[in-house]
């Protein structure tokens, strides 16, 4: 199974 | 004072339609370089960001930074009383609660104004890394619509696999399996970049919703990163561009 990841972890907020 | 002349509705319909399936609602950041807009979809899993400079426009003008809090699906709703050769010009007073949309027929004997309710909307801010892809991809925005929808046919997961030899997609689900593969062509159709070949797993139906960018333009462009969110960019001429981001799938 495959587990969608969030862009959070990705995208810094400013 | 904010001000922007575009001689031409139809490219601002087809810009509210690219951002509409992903976002309601969403604030426009203009500033005298340009306008500027990002926002992710409820889910936080794709982000779109848009960006026109100002020559885009036929004539802009904006003195002090302004943001414009629209709702989607309302400004669809003035756009559709546009025709697609109308000029538009997009017109806010500093601080307004409104924001006037005026339409001139091609031969200027019909105008037409309508407002649209500001919104205030408290949105964040993302931080968008600068990515360096080690595949780069071009193709024709017709034919990635094309695969997307086929894909979607087989399977709610893509893996977009891409090496030298050429980009692979491939779908399988309880049907069965579908798999298409491109290479770059001599007549650069399609070029394909690659510095290490990378193969990731993305929700197919975001990937459809990017491409209803489709009609902006000729060439979409692809970048793909080990364990980063997929670009996928549609230039708006060559005054600005849309681009998507999706995060991937991982194994559990």
């Amino acid at each position: 199974a495959q587990t969608q990841v969030r862009l959070d972890s990705f995208f810094k907020t400013m | 004072m904010f001000e922007a002349r575009l001689a031409s509705t139809l490219t601002l319909k087809r810009i509210v339609d690219a951002l509409r399936e992903i976002l309601n609602q969403s604030t426009l950041d203009c500033s005298d370089t340009g306008i500027q807009m990002q926002a992710m979809d409820n889910s936080h899993v794709s982000l779109v960001s848009l960006c026109l400079r100002k020559e885009y426009f036929e004539k802009y003008k904006c003195n002090r930074n302004i943001s414009l809090g629209l709702d989607l699906k309302s400004l669809t709703k003035v756009l559709k009383c546009a025709n697609g050769d109308d000029a538009v010009t997009i017109k806010a007073a500093d601080k307004a609660d409104k924001v006037e949309l005026s339409f001139e027929s091609a031969g200027k004997e019909r105008t037409a104004d309508y407002e649209l309710r500001l919104l205030n909307l408290d949105q964040e801010h993302l931080a968008i890394p600068e990515t360096e892809y080690n595949c780069v991809v071009h193709m024709p925005a017709t034919e990635f619509a094309r695969i997307c929808r086929d894909m979607a046919t087989f399977s709610e997961s893509v893996v977009i696999a891409c090496s030298k030899e050429g980009i692979k997609f491939s779908a399988s689900g309880e049907m069965g399996a579908a798999n298409i593969k491109l290479s770059e062509t001599t007549k650069g159709e399609v070029s394909i970049q690659v510095d290490e070949p990378v193969a990731l797993s993305f929700a197919g139906r975001y990937l459809s919703t990017f491409t209803r960018a489709t009609p902006l333009a000729e060439k979409v462009k692809i970048g793909l990163a080990p364990d980063v969110p997929l670009l996928v960019e549609y230039p708006i001429e060559d005054y600005g561009y849309i681009r998507y981001y999706l995060a991937p799938k991982v194994d559990d």
